[in-house]
């Protein structure tokens, strides 16, 4: 994953990318 | 290059279940509403839609393949669900999902997405090599269509997927990445994207109506 551009913040998962917090 | 991502795949998918583990199921019970009946008939619903449009795409006689494909896409979806869902507990100290588990875009995203590293996994054509005129490119985005999945959507679980699966080689995780840039930078704009909702809500909260101007400019 060294490549790979992670844009999630430290407070947010999928929970929140489904409206689910 | 290819041989070592599949023996990887298949070293990840050896000890993988077709059906949910046991620590999924405390997970499911867990809920408020339980998800597991509704998971597991989409599982089923979806492998017959898939069966079909690889055949359809294929050949008939290479159906059987994608049902193998198909079926290991399952076990990684469950993998991960469970990597994801031990994650999610940890970060937000609860242990109750009812809300994502029941929601069938989430399970639909999650489920396209493992089939999709399964399918980039072993090449982009079922057919190659023979002979036949027709092969049908199978790659990304071939899966939003067969499960009848936005972009915009399936982009929603990439990032989560890598972080829930650290076996993925670092060809699978270029794919998934290239996905993402795809999404972002075409499909996600396409004609009846929910994109396009979500920019009016948000201009909506801000008071910024602009009742003259259509939502797709």
């Amino acid at each position: 994953t060294q490549d790979y551009h992670f844009g999630l913040e430290e407070g947010e998962g999928i929970s929140e990318l489904f409206d689910c917090d | 290059a290819a041989m070592n991502n599949i023996q990887q795949l298949i070293m990840i998918l050896n000890s993988a279940t077709d059906k949910p583990s046991d620590t999924l199921i405390v997970y499911f019970n867990n809920c408020t509403v339980n998800p597991k009946d509704s998971i597991l008939k989409r599982v089923e619903n979806l492998e017959h839609i898939f069966k079909k449009k690889f055949a359809e795409a294929v050949g008939p006689a290479w159906a059987e393949i994608g049902s193998q494909r198909y079926k290991l896409g399952v076990r990684l979806y469950y993998r991960v669900m469970e990597s994801m869902l031990k994650s999610e507990e940890e970060r937000l100290s609860v242990q109750n999902f009812s809300k994502l588990l029941n929601d069938n875009i989430f399970h639909t995203s999650l489920l396209a997405c493992a089939v999709e590293v399964v399918m980039a996994t072993y090449g982009r054509n079922a057919s190659q090599g023979n002979g036949t005129s027709a092969e049908t490119d199978l790659s990304f985005p071939w899966i939003l269509s067969v499960f009848d999945l936005k972009a915009f959507d399936f982009y929603k679980v990439i990032e989560s997927f890598i972080k829930a699966e650290p076996s993925l080689t670092r060809e699978m995780i270029k794919h998934l990445e290239r996905c993402e840039h795809r999404i972002m930078e075409s499909l996600a704009w396409q004609s009846g994207s929910p994109l396009f909702d979500l920019i009016r809500q948000s201009k909506e909260r801000e008071g910024q109506t602009d009742q003259s101007e259509p939502s797709s400019t």
